[in-house]
């Protein structure tokens, strides 16, 4: 799965997610990417969060529509991710990750699973990781 | 407000192996993303570009190089939002167009509806004026080998693409 989320100069917000899905799924199968709330949210009042991970898990869960309204009610971006990210994983026991910018275009990065790519763009820099606790960067 | 994006490019058991090309992939996507509100674009602008980005590179497992269903073909969905006023696209069971992020921002700007499937966005996409390519063709060799693996090992080997590593349970 694929996934980005931006503001723009206006303050707008938009979040674009895309997959193929899971490895041997059933045809026919349906996973959280385009359903509104599990795989994509963003809400100019409050931010935008892309996700990816076990599908049938993260929709159950409204894994992005969770860490929107953990946000309103006032947590910050990454915390609210982790906690979201987190909870899914303990109620479900399957893995997941997200990636959320706040309307004020701070960051939220946080993956259950092993792994999770993710890079962003602040001060002229490109922020990049893929393991748990490891940011890279380099000039844009 | 100063522009920003972020983007991911999954998450999960990813082999050591793949982790280059991830690495490469999201950066390229996130500069393309960058530039387009870096030229006035909007965030919807921006997002599409970065996705799509990821969508031709068989490192992720999105448009080519998407994961195979069990009769080995791609089948893939995306979806598309919009803060100001909550407006969404989405699109599921594409299997013959590159870029199922840009028909699902087609369905967010030009239709009543939130939400295509099947061969309804398929006509859909067609209408638009979105080229078919041959489903073969966005099947890449690294999705078949992860296929053939979870055939022969079974459920324990799922993952998003390639062998599970030990210590991973995405």
């Amino acid at each position: 799965t694929v996934g980005a989320v931006a503001i723009d100069a206006d303050g707008h917000i938009a979040v674009a997610t895309s997959t193929g899905g899971i490895n041997g799924k059933m045809v026919g199968r349906i996973g959280d990417t385009p359903l509104i709330g599990g795989g994509t949210y963003a809400d100019d009042n409050v931010g935008g969060i892309s996700t990816t991970g076990h599908g049938e898990s993260i929709l159950k869960y409204c894994l992005a529509h969770t860490i929107i309204k953990l946000m309103e009610g006032g947590l910050d971006a990454d915390t609210a991710t982790r906690q979201a990210v987190n909870g899914m994983t303990a109620r479900l026991n399957n893995t997941a990750g997200a990636i959320t910018l706040s309307k004020n275009g701070d960051v939220g990065i946080h993956f259950s699973s092993k792994r999770m790519a993710w890079a962003y763009v602040k001060n002229d820099k490109v922020y990049y990781g893929i393991e748990h606790d490891q940011t890279l960067e380099e000039p844009l | 407000m100063k522009p920003i994006i972020i983007v991911h490019g999954g998450a999960g058991d990813i082999s050591e192996s793949r982790i280059q090309g991830k690495f490469d992939g999201v950066k390229v996507a996130v500069r393309a993303g960058y530039e387009k509100l870096m030229n006035g674009g909007s965030a919807l602008d921006s997002v599409e570009a970065a996705v799509v980005s990821m969508e031709l590179d068989e490192n992720f497992n999105a448009g080519y190089g998407s994961v195979l269903n069990l009769n080995g073909e791609v089948e893939m969905e995306a979806s598309i939002m919009w803060g100001q006023d909550l407006i969404s696209g989405a699109v599921t069971l594409i299997k013959e167009f590159q870029h199922p992020i840009s028909i699902a921002r087609k369905v967010l700007t030009d239709t009543p509806h939130s939400f295509l499937g099947g061969n309804g966005a398929k006509l859909f996409a067609l209408e638009k004026g979105f080229q078919q390519v041959p489903p073969e063709s966005l099947i890449s060799e690294s999705a078949k080998e992860a296929l053939n693996d979870f055939l022969n090992k079974g459920d324990d080997q799922r993952t998003e693409i390639g062998r599970k590593d030990e210590g991973g349970v995405g």
